[in-house]
C-alpha cells in the first residue's frame, strides 16, 4: 500500500463521521438514482467495516465532506475526462473530498443486465476512489482494490489485506473488525487459486 | 473514437473478454517497439507516462524517439504494476497500459490537493 505525499488523512478525532452528497448536476442516465446510491452505500460500507469511520449520506451538497459527481470532458479541475474507457474517475486526497466520475462510461451495477463489453462496475470504482478520499494512493498489489486499473466487466469490491493494512495505518482498526476472519478468508482464496 | 480498436490478449485468465480502449487504443501498434527507434506517435505514450508519474521531464515537448527516458519510465511502470521487468513494450505491458484506470498518478502523487475557497 502507499500514501499520498505528506500522508494526509482526515484529521478530526476518531471515531470520524464523514458526510457525502451527490452533485445536483449529475448527467448519468444509464442508471437510476437509487441504483447509484445503493452502489455507493455498499462501497462506503467496505471501508467503514475496517476503520472507525462512519459515512452518512447528506442532501446538502454544499456542506458535505465528500462531493460526488459524474462529469463529461473538461469539468474545471484541470483533469478533463476522455470519453469511453481510458480514465474512469479520479478523487482528491484528504481533506478535500471531491470525487469525480466520467459520465461517458457505461456504468453498471449488474453485469447480467448490462451486457456491454465496455461496462464498468460502479461499486468497484467507487470503492477504489473512496480509498483515495481517505488517503491511500495506488498499490502494486494486483488483487488489491487500490491497484490503479480495472478492466471492463471486472468486479473488485472486497478489500484485501494490503488495502486494510494501509487504511488502518491511517485511522486504526474498527473495533468490530475481525482481522482473523479476514486473513483466513484471504488465505483460503490464495490457496484456491494455487490449487 | 470509432474502430479500429486495439484488442489485447487478456493477462487474467478469469477475464477473457477483449478490451476495447478508445483513449489509448493507438498504443497497440507499439508492441515490440525497442529503444533507438523513431516511431510515429510514441510521444503520446511519453505523455501517458508523464501523466501517471513515471516520466519526469522539464521539457514537455516529447519526441517520437524511443529513448532512454522512455525505457526508464517503462521499467518503473513494470516494477510498480508487478509486470515482468523487460524494459520493452511486450504485449502484457501494452495490454496493461491500455486498460481503463483511475486518473490519479501512480508515483508519490501530490495530485488532487486542492485549496478551499
Amino acid at each position: 500500500y502507499a500514501f499520498f505525499s505528506g500522508r494526509p488523512r482526515w484529521s478530526r478525532s476518531i471515531p470520524i463521521t464523514l458526510t457525502y452528497a451527490f452533485s445536483p448536476e449529475n448527467v448519468i442516465t444509464s442508471l437510476s438514482k437509487s441504483e447509484i446510491k445503493d452502489a455507493f452505500r455498499r462501497a462506503f460500507s467496505h471501508w467503514a467495516s475496517v476503520i472507525p469511520v462512519t459515512f452518512l449520506e447528506s442532501k446538502d451538497y454544499g456542506f458535505a465532506d465528500i462531493k460526488i459527481g459524474f462529469y463529461k470532458g473538461d469539468h474545471g479541475d484541470g483533469e478533463p475526462f476522455d470519453g469511453v474507457l481510458g480514465v474512469l474517475a479520479h478523487a482528491f486526497s484528504p481533506e478535500t473530498g471531491r470525487f469525480h466520475l466520467d459520465a461517458a462510461e457505461t456504468w453498471a451495477v449488474d453485469f447480467d443486465r448490462k451486457k456491454s463489453d465496455e461496462a464498468i462496475d460502479l461499486e468497484s470504482v467507487a470503492t477504489h476512489e473512496i480509498g483515495h478520499l481517505l488517503g491511500l494512493a495506488h498499490t502494486s498489489v494486483q488483487e488489491a482494490v487500490m491497484f490503479p486499473s480495472l478492466r471492463p466487466r471486472e468486479k473488485k469490491v472486497d478489500l484485501k489485506i494490503d488495502d486494510i493494512k494501509g487504511i488502518q495505518a491511517l485511522y486504526g482498526s474498527n473495533p468490530n473488525f475481525n482481522d482473523q476472519a479476514r486473513s483466513e478468508s484471504d488465505t483460503s482464496i490464495s490457496n484456491g487459486v494455487a490449487l | 473514437r470509432t474502430s479500429p480498436f486495439f484488442s489485447s490478449k487478456p493477462t487474467n485468465p478469469t477475464n477473457n473478454h477483449k478490451i476495447r480502449s478508445y483513449t489509448w487504443h493507438e498504443f497497440g501498434k507499439f508492441v515490440d517497439a525497442t529503444r533507438g527507434n523513431n516511431i510515429n506517435g510514441i510521444s503520446e505514450l511519453k505523455k501517458y507516462f508523464h501523466r501517471f508519474g513515471y516520466l519526469k521531464m522539464d521539457n514537455l515537448n516529447f519526441t517520437d524517439l524511443f529513448d532512454d527516458h522512455l525505457e526508464h519510465a517503462l521499467i518503473k511502470y513494470q516494477e510498480k504494476l508487478g509486470l515482468s521487468v523487460t524494459g520493452k513494450l511486450d504485449e502484457n505491458t501494452v495490454s496493461q497500459i491500455i486498460s481503463p484506470r483511475c486518473g490519479v498518478s501512480d508515483s508519490a502523487p501530490k495530485f488532487m490537493h486542492a485549496k478551499r475557497h
